[in-house]
């Protein structure tokens, strides 16, 4: 198992396990790390375990990437869940952002009837973003503002919706009901919505985020995840666990609080950072 | 769980009257994962085990307990020590009015933390202005007065334009001339490594003169926490913490690295998204929940 070089350096192994512990990646994710990058030392002997541990983590990462395309579909719709505060209504004012960029009509739905000045605050980000805004009175029903605001951009013709939701923690099944009967409203309103359910997930958090995605993906089919806040010192390591055992795969990273602070999942890059 | 755990490995090595060193190293390596799952640093971790160790060696094998529940006994005592084995309340200033200032991160739970502490301190018979100095984040100031005035306490708007440093010089000037108990000044997320905002954080807390400066704190937070804590203590200077969103199923221990790296205690606990989730810091229900 230690491979044909030998003894691995103790203190290395030491020193590397920390790094990745302290990436937020896990024990039982270092470990498995540890194990597949000491089976690549077995296959090349140049490799030195840090080395081996960074393509070990590439790899799982770049077999969970995926794109975000709002194409093959009018109007094409995204649904955007995930706790309280991970970042979810700044992202939909960015990509909504980059779609109105690109040429395309886009409408904001302001799915978070709950928490106060919710519409207000991506109101804001509607008009920053060039979209439409769709949006209840505080206490409303979210499903029935998702079934307004598809009924409007269908008939308006428009070619993107991105729902906002409110902060959900997954342990609350109340909450939870209520995102699948938003996603229930999306399809019956337009057939094949959502075509994209984007969980949004906060890089600070540490292996609840795995218990996150997990909940929310029995409950609701997650097409891709985001990594919000890769600006701080946060390494967001707890989604090597997410593609490992989940296989969800990641689209964008969240990297600031300005209209462009995003960018798309780059997993060599995420691999190097996590030391 | 982890008493489980700790049992099947002491039960290989029964027979003992006592520890041993070689049993309490293998029970501290599981009480470490346990730890490390948990979120708890891992440098934080790597201090604690030590702790408890120098107490398990040496301890007679008690015949009301296994080893195992004996571990964790000592885990359990040390963790709650650690903790904060004494209740501590928010401390009142003696010239009106207390100034609490918040701060903390990027989505923490400040705001909606302003809006509970109000509420608490209503409930305990105190008049509270809230103001906001977020002048950044999208009808952050709107969100602020929603929940001042479903908490039926004061807010103060300042017009539209003013800077953070005068927002708060002018809250502190209308809080004290209309004889309120109690300022509670939110303020922008930011990150400890945002050089302009955390100077703008020792400015903003120099011009309320606040009494208190409270770090809320994600209770998710992971690794983290120890990075977040120190910053917040070295520069900003904290005298109390608060952990919020504590209703989900996050083990909570950044409470832990908290404590070790700031050295202030856990005031509340944020437990659910209205006005009234709001609890004083419980050690041992926080223990229990670390050690899962
Ligand atoms: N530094 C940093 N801050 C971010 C990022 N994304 C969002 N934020 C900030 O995080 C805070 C919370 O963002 P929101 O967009 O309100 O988060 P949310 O998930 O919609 O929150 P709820 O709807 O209340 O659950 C705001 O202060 C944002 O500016 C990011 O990538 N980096
Ligand atoms: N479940 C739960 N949600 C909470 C708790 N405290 C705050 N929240 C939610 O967390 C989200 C973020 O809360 P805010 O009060 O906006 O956070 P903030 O620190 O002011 O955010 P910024 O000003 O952007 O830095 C909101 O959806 C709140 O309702 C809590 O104790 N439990
Ligand atoms: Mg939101
Ligand atoms: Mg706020």
């Amino acid at each position: 198992v230690l491979g044909r070089r030998g003894d691995l350096d103790a203190s290395a192994l030491e020193r590397l396990e920390e790094a990745l512990l302290e990436a937020d990646v896990g024990p039982t994710t270092a470990g498995r790390l540890v194990a597949r990058a000491r089976g690549r030392m077995d296959q090349d002997p140049a490799l030195d375990l840090e080395a081996a541990l960074e393509a070990a983590a590439t790899e799982l990462l770049a077999s969970h990437r995926a794109d975000l395309s709002p194409r093959g579909a009018k109007p094409w719709v995204a649904v955007v869940l995930g706790v309280n505060g991970c970042g979810k209504t700044t992202l939909v004012g960015k990509l909504a952002a980059d779609c109105a960029r690109h040429g395309l009509s886009t409408m904001l739905v302001a799915a978070d009837t709950f928490r106060a000045a919710a519409a207000e605050q991506l109101m804001v980000w509607a008009e920053r973003a060039g979209a439409t805004v769709v949006r209840a009175r505080e206490g409303g029903d979210p499903a029935a503002v998702v079934h307004d605001g598809l009924e409007a951009s269908r008939a308006r013709g428009l070619d993107v919706v991105w729902i906002d939701t409110a902060g959900r923690l997954h342990t609350k099944r109340n909450l939870m009901s209520e995102l699948e009967k938003i996603v229930r409203v999306c399809g019956r309103s337009v057939p094949g919505a959502p075509h994209h359910t984007l969980l949004v997930l906060d890089a600070t958090v540490g292996q609840n985020s795995l218990a996150q995605a997990r909940t929310f993906a029995e409950l609701v089919p997650i097409t891709s995840i985001a990594i919000n806040k890769l600006d701080g010192t946060a390494r967001g390591g707890a989604v090597l666990a997410i593609a490992d055992e989940l296989g969800l795969p990641i689209s964008v990273v969240g990297l600031g609080e300005g209209i462009d602070d995003w960018a798309a999942f780059d997993p060599e890059a995420f691999a190097r950072g996590l030391f | 769980a982890l008493t489980g755990r700790l049992d099947g490995i002491f039960r290989k090595l029964t027979g003992q009257a006592r520890l041993t060193p070689e049993s309490i190293q293998e029970g501290l390596r599981e009480v470490r994962r346990a730890l490390l799952e948990a979120d708890v640093q891992v440098a934080v971790a790597k201090d604690f085990i030590t702790r408890v160790e120098a107490r398990a060696v040496g301890q007679e094998v008690l015949r009301s307990l296994t080893p195992g529940q004996q571990v964790i006994g000592l885990v359990r005592d040390e963790l709650i020590r650690l903790l904060g084995d004494r209740p501590v309340t928010l401390a009142g200033s003696p010239h009106l009015p207390t100034v609490v200032l918040l701060a903390g991160l990027q989505g923490s739970g400040k705001t909606t933390f302003a809006g509970k502490l109000a509420h608490w301190l209503k409930n305990a018979g105190k008049r509270t202005l809230l103001a906001s100095a977020d002048v950044y984040r999208p009808a952050a100031i709107e969100q602020l007065e929603r929940l001042g005035a479903q908490a039926e306490v004061g807010f103060f708007r300042a017009d539209e334009g003013t800077q953070p440093a005068e927002i708060v010089r002018r809250a502190v000037d209308e809080a004290r001339r209309r004889g309120f108990d109690f300022l509670v000044l939110d303020t922008a997320g930011r990150l400890h490594i945002d050089e302009p905002l955390m100077a703008e954080l020792a400015e903003l807390k120099a011009a309320a003169r606040a009494h208190q400066v409270l770090l809320v704190v994600d209770g998710m937070t992971g690794q983290e926490a120890v990075r977040i804590g120190r910053a917040f203590a070295e520069r900003t200077g904290i005298d109390g913490l608060v952990l919020t969103k504590m209703d989900g199923d996050a083990r909570g221990g950044a409470a832990l690295s908290l404590r070790q790296v700031t050295g202030k205690p856990i005031l509340f606990l944020g437990v659910g998204e209205k006005l009234d989730a709001l609890e004083a810091f419980d050690p041992e229900r926080v223990a229990g929940r670390i050690l899962g």
